[in-house]
């Protein structure tokens, strides 16, 4: 095989090349730092603030947006139950499910330390058509677009946090 | 008899592969866990860049929240289309420092850019299927997109990429070992009226050549006309990053002082390597072509993996 | 939903969700 790398296409040869050239501009451009910071990740939002206050802020964030929730059990005050209507122009008037059901959940940590948890919890339409009933095969079952979700969460986030 | 049994050898090995390839569907070539990083089209063009650097990605599908629908990939052609905007317009910079992704469909009309294709797949559809699709696509990229089923929305699965097919390829047929007919005798290798450059071009002289030979490199080659590097469309994306839309006079060597150091150099073979060594290669590093150099280091040709993929499908 | 902190004021929020045998984590880039 006389498959090869190029050895001045390597940016440390190429670059020492330039130099040696005597380009002036050469030395003032610097290598793109690809750092591969990887991003770190967590579940749902961290806050430190006293509970009473986080759910607050999370009533208040979501009667902004014109989602609304299900009356709070007594025993449970931690869990909202949020219905959002993400309203889309349809095709031809298809009957897309237009009203996304999301489960907030405040935890704790630790002393001083929680978690704010989103999780999907389905769909309903506001013409309280029933969803057609799904026919496919469990396995084919998991066709499921998160874009949605993760775009109403977005919309939630950024609230909470032009609020705060 | 060995010219025989070699062209024999060859075309059994292709028919096996086309055979491979029609048994596979898309959803075959995914890894069994991945990701898939997708922009809202209201972010900033320029903050859309700092996404791609940061995941070592230089492509990505758009999606439109006020539709809840997919709206195409963003490529380095979108990034070349945004600079020779600028170039033509160096007063409109606050625009192009404003722009969001949904409006880089307006710059491409503006420059008159040929829009990129927004050809898509079934996952569950025939791997050969895609891969026709595939040779026809100016993105070279094609969106895997199936439907929500409880909102029969589209959802992007992923996006297959010429590299990952070959790589699919190279990784599960054991006949790509039977190519063994050197690649001078396939016809495949482009060449002839190669656009090239020399180091002191200025890059954005470059970037034109990218742009009307809808080609992804331009080699770059010394007076006697040895290949010394070569300026790739996705070198524009750290162009950009540097914020040397002001400085387009650059030459192209200047601007390539922009690579970083994880770049893995620029793959060269002569016409009497093999496809199986070309794919061996393929399966072992993310080359994105083959310059074509005699002895003496002259550039002869250029073999895309476009055309490796074309001569796969549909050659001899 | 998984999140990542706010850089260059843009949102990252993800989801790992299974596709058929297969999972893939869809994650979106949003501005804040």
């Amino acid at each position: 095989s006389t498959v090869a790398i190029l050895p001045t296409s390597l940016p440390q040869i190429h670059r020492a090349n330039l130099l040696a050239s005597g380009l002036p501009t050469a030395a003032s451009i610097s290598p793109l730092v690809n750092k591969k910071s990887k991003t770190k990740w967590h579940f749902g939002i961290r806050s430190r603030s006293y509970p009473l206050d986080v759910m607050g802020e999370i009533y208040i964030a979501l009667k902004n947006l014109g989602a609304e929730w299900a009356k709070p059990s007594e025993e449970d005050l931690w869990t909202i139950r949020v219905r959002w209507k993400y309203d889309v122009s349809q095709k031809n008037n298809e009957v897309v499910p237009d009203l996304m059901k999301i489960v907030i959940q405040l935890f704790q940590i630790e002393t001083n330390n929680y978690l704010v948890d989103f999780k999907f919890d389905g769909w309903e339409n506001s013409r309280g058509i029933p969803l057609p009933l799904s026919k496919i095969t469990d396995d084919e079952m998991c066709t499921f677009s998160a874009y949605p979700f993760l775009h109403l969460t977005t919309r939630l986030i950024m609230e909470l946090a032009v609020n705060s | 008899d060995s010219i025989e049994a070699l062209d024999m050898e060859q075309k059994l090995s292709l028919t096996a592969i086309r055979q491979f390839l029609k048994s596979k569907t898309s959803y075959d070539v995914l890894p069994v866990s991945f990701r898939l990083i997708v922009l809202d089209t209201s972010l900033l063009v320029k903050k859309a860049l700092n996404v791609l650097l940061q995941n070592n990605i230089v492509s990505a599908p758009l999606w439109d929240a006020k539709t809840s629908r997919f709206a195409g990939l963003l490529t380095s052609d979108d990034f070349i289309n945004v600079i020779q905007y600028y170039f033509s317009n160096p007063d409109k910079f606050d625009l192009v420092d404003k722009l969001q992704l949904g409006g880089l469909r307006d710059i491409e009309r503006a420059i008159g850019a040929v829009p990129l294709d927004t050809e898509s797949i079934h996952p569950s559809r025939p791997l050969y299927e895609a891969c026709v699709m595939m040779l026809n696509s100016r993105s070279r990229r094609i969106p895997l997109i199936d439907q929500d089923e409880e909102t029969s929305r589209e959802i992007v699965v992923s996006v297959l990429t010429q590299y990952r097919i070959l790589k699919f390829i190279a990784l599960n047929c054991r006949e790509t070992h039977f190519l063994k007919k050197p690649i001078s005798e396939l016809n495949i290798i482009a060449k002839g009226n190669l656009r090239s450059c020399q180091m002191s071009t200025p890059v954005i002289d470059v970037i034109q050549l990218l742009s009307q030979g809808n080609v992804s490199s331009i080699p770059i080659v010394d007076d006697d006309g040895r290949l010394i590097n070569v300026y790739e469309a996705v070198d524009v994306l750290g162009l950009i990053k540097g914020g040397i839309y002001n400085d387009l006079s650059l030459s192209v060597g200047e601007a390539l002082m922009r690579r970083s150091d994880d770049f893995e150099g620029v793959y060269t073979c002569t016409e009497h390597d093999k496809l199986s060594t070309l794919l061996d290669t393929t399966r072992k590093s993310s080359v994105h072509r083959f310059f074509v150099v005699d002895q003496s280091g002259k550039l002869e040709g250029v073999l895309s993996l476009g055309d490796i993929l074309r001569y796969i499908l549909l050659g001899e | 939903l998984a999140t990542s902190s706010i850089k260059h004021n843009t949102l990252c929020v993800a989801s790992i969700v299974r596709y058929k045998r297969k999972y893939v984590t869809q994650i979106l880039y949003a501005p804040l």
